[in-house]
């Protein structure tokens, strides 16, 4: 039940 | 121009060893700072970031940003040419081709010198934003790879939790449950076997076991490991280097439905 969102969800483009 | 001095070889083989099965192709950027890498792995869940700062190398030379695209599996199978103990100096044009690696033993007269072809990689580049965390935990980085091998004979999944008692590691799977905790832990002898937690407030979070054995492949990089962590964003495992240089991962979260 759990759910791993991609590591850009929490880092943008820069 | 690039030309840049490792007074051991072994740090880049032991890094590249240690990120070779999350990224395959990545980009080293090399700046009159020195030679950073950011890549994400294939499931983009992880990142991986490297910082080899100019004072790690002697001497080091850059005189424009150089972006070295290069396959990891192709660079290790040259490292591995070199001996652990062996001086290794990169060097590349400013729009290079190829980048050049020479291999000096410090004991014989024994020169060895191989080209890289490099490669085009258009690599989005992302910006981790400062971040205060609300838990970082210091400890033997042996300590960690230990207990990330040991729960993922349990689980896919390793609970983390934080608080002013100390750091408990826990998992549960088909067969049962496991927990390891540790507390804030001085040992004035031998200072790397320290545990130290500094903790703001008490963060909870669940990570994949998979990716967190996989940093611990970089264990050999440092005796110690970092930890830190804040509710709701990705952890930050980092090995520090000599010379403020680091190799960093951060693994995003996983979150129930």
């Amino acid at each position: 039940p759990f759910h791993q969102a991609p590591i850009t969800t929490y880092f943008c483009d820069a | 121009m690039l030309e840049a001095r490792l007074e051991q070889a072994n740090l880049l083989k032991k890094v590249v060893d240690a990120i070779k099965d999350l990224v395959q192709d990545c980009n080293f950027d090399c700046n009159d700072s020195g030679v950073a890498l950011q890549a994400m792995d294939n499931s983009h869940v992880a990142l991986v970031s490297m910082m080899l700062k100019a004072e790690s190398f002697s001497p080091f030379r850059c005189d424009r940003n150089i972006a070295l695209g290069i396959n990891l599996t192709s660079l290790m199978k040259v490292l591995r040419c070199a001996q652990n103990e062996d001086i290794l100096t990169l060097k590349a044009e400013d729009a290079p081709d190829v980048v050049n690696l020479v291999f000096e033993s410090s004991e014989s007269d024994r020169l060895s010198e191989y080209d890289i072809k490099l490669m085009d990689i258009d690599q989005e580049h992302l910006g981790i934003p400062e971040t205060e965390y609300a838990a970082t935990i210091t400890m033997p980085s042996a300590e960690f790879q230990r207990i990330c091998r040991d729960l993922m004979a349990l689980s896919e999944s390793v609970a983390i939790e934080a608080t002013k008692d100390g750091v408990k590691f826990s998992c549960s799977g088909d067969i049962g449950n496991g927990a390891v905790t540790l507390r804030s832990h001085t040992n004035v002898e031998k200072p790397d076997l320290n545990v130290e937690i500094a903790l703001s407030e008490p963060v909870a979070l669940t990570f994949s076991l998979k990716y967190l054995v996989n940093f611990c492949k970089a264990s050999g990089l440092s005796s110690t490991v970092k930890l830190c962590l804040s509710n709701e964003v990705p952890l930050l495992v980092e090995y520090g280097l000599a010379s403020n240089s680091y190799l960093r991962f951060y693994l995003a979260p996983k979150i129930g439905d």
